[in-house]
């Protein structure tokens, strides 16, 4: 479903090179849950881009359901990214001048769907995460932990089969993280893959299977006991 | 040396309002290591701007070594922000165009040192917090991690009396955390007042005072045996 072969990222800063990813070799079936945990620093994020289609790598393949996408334009990458693909960002990436329901509503603009529609769904979301009566504030009106679930929300609202979070419990309390982690573990079972970046063990713990990046490697790839 | 009176902030947000704090009396002395918790959006930030003299309250009154706050005008408030004052934002607020060297140095420049002192300084902050030669990256091209360690080290650079963190380790695994709240008790050792908030009980553990948050109140405030 998810495959990567021999990914490298390496960017060039004037005289000297970050080796981002050095050789990643990743194998995710549909329906999987992986957490992926190490050093900051150490390529998780990067990965994740790449997973995502936001980036391309350096040298190596990336398939997503078969299909080759560096052989993808930037049109083909788009619509994957929209229909298949729910990004949480580590820095939430909300859009400033928008509401968060609006925020939320984004992504269902791509697919043309009715006004009205769009605007229950993305209440239902906010709602899910915890949000009902916030629809109407702007980003900067939100706490952290706030911003953090709108971009949560956002992720969600178009059923995607792969969602992939990048911290997304980092600016949560226990409490509202557990809902959070129910929410992913609830959609996993009803078929989508999960993917997430996390640095605390409770979180990782959730997921099925862990795997362990240092300096742009691979370095350990285990199926979780009892999740 | 820290003390709030009665606070409340509250926002209006068209036909509704946010108690964001409901009469917050806290007492803080110089040289405590405190860590604030509490779920998602229950005021701890808020608290954490009006303490940095970064936001003022709604009602009640702030006094910090001895000087009540709300007498004071912009400068003199904008003074004891840079000369007192070290602040790790939740959203780490870094300059996007310039450097992680230059963030680092920022503080400096309103204290009109030698720019060449300033430079080596801010090289060690950031040599002490594991960025060594990515003086030079643009917050763009580093890690979640690595910013908010950017954020980090431009806090402390001012050797302040006090250092407020807003979730300082929210996006660092568990070897950067340490090393970082290695450095925060180093600098509680010799002196300095810590202010911090997180929702990790492992990190809140380091201080030696633990207050919980609910809906802008605080609702529990011990000290933690053996830190
Ligand atoms: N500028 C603002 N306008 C309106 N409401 C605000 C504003 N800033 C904060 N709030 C609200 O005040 C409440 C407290 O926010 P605060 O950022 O202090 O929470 P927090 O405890 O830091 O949460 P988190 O753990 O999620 O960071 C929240 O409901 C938030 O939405
Ligand atoms: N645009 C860029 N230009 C140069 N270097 C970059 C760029 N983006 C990322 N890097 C570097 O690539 C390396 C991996 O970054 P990445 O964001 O993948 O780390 P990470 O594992 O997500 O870290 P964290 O846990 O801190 O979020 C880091 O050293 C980072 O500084
Ligand atoms: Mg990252
Ligand atoms: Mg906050």
């Amino acid at each position: 479903f998810i495959s990567t072969e021999d990914l490298f990222k390496i960017y060039k800063l004037g005289d000297f090179e970050i080796n981002a990813l050095r050789g990643i070799n990743l194998f995710i079936e549909k329906s999987e849950f992986v957490a992926i945990m190490g050093p900051s620093g150490s390529g998780k994020s990067t990965l994740m881009h790449i997973l995502g289609c936001l980036d391309r790598p350096t040298r190596g393949r990336y398939l997503l359901d078969g299909e080759d996408i560096s052989l993808l334009d930037r049109n083909s990458l788009a619509r994957i990214r929209n229909s298949k693909i729910g990004f949480v960002f580590q820095s939430f990436n909300l859009l400033s001048r928008t509401t968060a329901l609006e925020n939320v509503e984004l992504p269902l603009l791509y697919n043309g769907n009715s006004s009205k529609d769009n605007i229950e769904k993305a209440k239902r979301a906010l709602s899910l995460v915890g949000l009902e009566g916030r629809e109407n504030s702007y980003p900067n009106q939100l706490s952290g932990g706030q911003q953090q679930r709108v971009a949560i929300a956002r992720a969600l609202i178009n059923n995607p089969a792969i969602i992939l979070a990048d911290e997304p419990t980092g600016n949560l309390d226990t409490r509202t993280s557990v809902e959070v982690m129910d929410i992913f573990q609830y959609l996993n079972k009803s078929g989508i893959t999960i993917i997430l970046i996390t640095h605390e063990k409770d979180i990782a713990s959730y997921a099925k299977r862990n795997i362990t990046f240092r300096d742009g490697k691979i370095i350990k790839d285990e199926i979780v006991p009892n999740p």
